[in-house]
C-alpha cells in the first residue's frame, strides 16, 4: 500500500527526505 | 586487419562502415522492440490476474479467529518474516490479536512516534520514500524516470469550478494550470510505500481542510518498488481513495492507494467509503463524495488504515 501526497506550496518549499529513505510517521517531510 | 583490407579504397571503407552502422542499428532496434513487446505482454498478463478476488479471499481468511494457542507462533512467524517492531505496538501480547488482520492494523504506543512541530509537513505513515519532487507539466514520477499523469490520478477537477470537465480534451500541462495555483507557488508530490511489516495506519501530515473524496475502484497491482519501476502509470491503475482540500498554501490532497492483498482502505471520517468490493467497473470509473461541511484535519491526527483484503 502507498500514500501519495500532492500539494501546492511556495516555490521555496524543500523536502527533508531522500529517495529510498525509511521514514516513520510524524518525522519531517518538508519545510518552507 | 590484414594487408589487403588496409589498402581498400576509401569508397569501400565508407560502404563497410555504413553497412556496419546500419546493421547494428537494425539489431538494436529489433532487440528494443522485441523487449518492449515482451514487456507489454508481461504487463498485460499480470493485469489480467484476478488480484482483487485473491485479495478479498486473503482478507476473509485473515479475519478468521485463530485458536489462542496458535496466535503466538503464527503471528511470531509473520513478525520474523517482515521485521515488525512488536515493542512499539500498544498491545505486545500476541494472544490478544484474534488473527493476522487485527495485528496488521495494530495501534502503536502513544509516545513512539512524536510529531515534529518544527516542520510544516510531516510523514503521514511509516514506510519508505519511493519518490518526491516537483510536478512538472502535469506529470509525476512514481520512481525516477517512470511516470504517471496527474489528470489520470486525480481525474476531472469537479471539486472546483474548472473550465474543462472532460480531461481528455486538455493536455497534462493545461490540467496542472487549471489547478489555479498562486503565481509564486509550485506543485509538489511525495510517495510513501508501506511494506508488509510496517505500521499500517496513517495520519494527517499537516493541518488542512478536506472538501472532497474521489474513489477509483481500480485494480490491486502490487506497489512495491520493483513493480513501480516495471509498470508505467501504476498508480493510475490501482484502487485508491483521493481526498482533496486546502491547506495554508493552497491545494492539498492525500491519497491512499491499495495494493495486492491490502485493498481494504478505511478512512475514519468517511464511513461511506467501501473498497475492494465484488462489483465490476470499467477502467477509469470513479465515485465522488462532497463533504457537506468541510472537515478540519489536524496534523498528526489518525486519518485511516489499510487492511488485509
Amino acid at each position: 500500500s502507498t500514500i501519495v501526497l500532492i500539494f501546492e506550496a511556495p516555490k521555496g518549499f524543500q523536502f527533508k527526505v531522500h529517495d529510498g529513505q525509511k521514514i516513520r510517521f510524524g518525522q519531517a517531510l518538508g519545510t518552507l | 586487419m590484414n594487408v589487403q583490407e588496409r589498402h581498400l579504397p576509401k569508397k569501400k571503407w565508407k560502404l563497410r562502415t555504413l553497412g556496419l552502422a546500419f546493421g547494428s542499428s537494425t539489431v538494436a532496434y529489433l532487440l528494443y522492440h522485441q523487449d518492449a513487446e515482451v514487456k507489454n505482454l508481461e504487463v498485460t498478463l499480470y493485469r489480467k490476474m484476478p488480484l482483487k478476488a485473491m485479495s478479498r479471499l486473503w482478507g476473509r481468511f485473515n479475519e478468521l479467529e485463530l485458536p489462542i494457542f496458535l496466535r503466538r507462533p503464527l503471528l511470531s512467524l509473520y513478525i520474523w518474516m517482515f521485521g515488525c517492531r512488536l515493542d512499539e505496538a500498544e498491545v505486545e501480547d500476541l494472544r490478544h490479536y484474534r488473527n493476522l488482520g487485527e495485528f496488521f492494523r495494530r495501534q502503536l504506543k502513544p509516545d513512539v512516534r512524536p510529531i515534529d512541530d518544527n516542520y510544516v509537513l510531516t510523514s503521514p505513515s511509516d514506510g519508505k520514500i519511493l519518490h518526491y519532487g516537483r510536478v512538472e507539466n502535469g506529470i509525476l514520477e512514481q520512481v525516477k524516470g517512470v511516470t504517471y499523469s496527474l489528470r489520470g490520478f486525480l481525474g476531472p477537477q469537479t471539486w472546483r469550478d474548472a473550465k474543462s470537465t472532460n480531461i481528455n480534451h486538455i493536455s497534462d500541462t493545461e490540467y496542472q494550470e487549471e489547478l489555479g495555483m498562486q503565481p509564486d507557488h509550485d506543485l509538489f508530490h511525495c510517495i510513501i510505500y508501506l511494506a508488509p511489516g510496517d505500521y499500517h495506519r496513517f495520519h494527517s501530515p499537516t493541518n488542512w481542510v478536506l472538501h472532497h473524496r474521489r474513489h477509483f475502484p481500480g485494480e490491486l497491482l502490487s506497489v512495491n518498488p520493483g513493480i513501480a519501476r516495471w509498470i508505467q502509470g501504476l498508480f493510475n491503475f490501482n484502487e485508491r481513495a483521493v481526498y482533496t482540500g486546502t491547506w495554508d498554501h493552497g491545494f492539498f490532497s492525500m491519497c491512499a492507494v491499495g495494493a495486492t492483498n491490502v485493498g481494504s482502505i478505511k478512512i475514519y471520517c468517511d464511513e461511506d467509503l467501501k473498497t475492494n468490493t465484488r462489483s465490476k467497473y470499467p477502467e477509469g470509473a470513479y465515485f465522488d463524495k462532497v463533504f457537506q461541511s468541510s472537515i478540519q484535519v489536524a496534523k498528526g491526527s489518525m486519518f485511516g488504515e489499510f487492511n488485509l483484503g
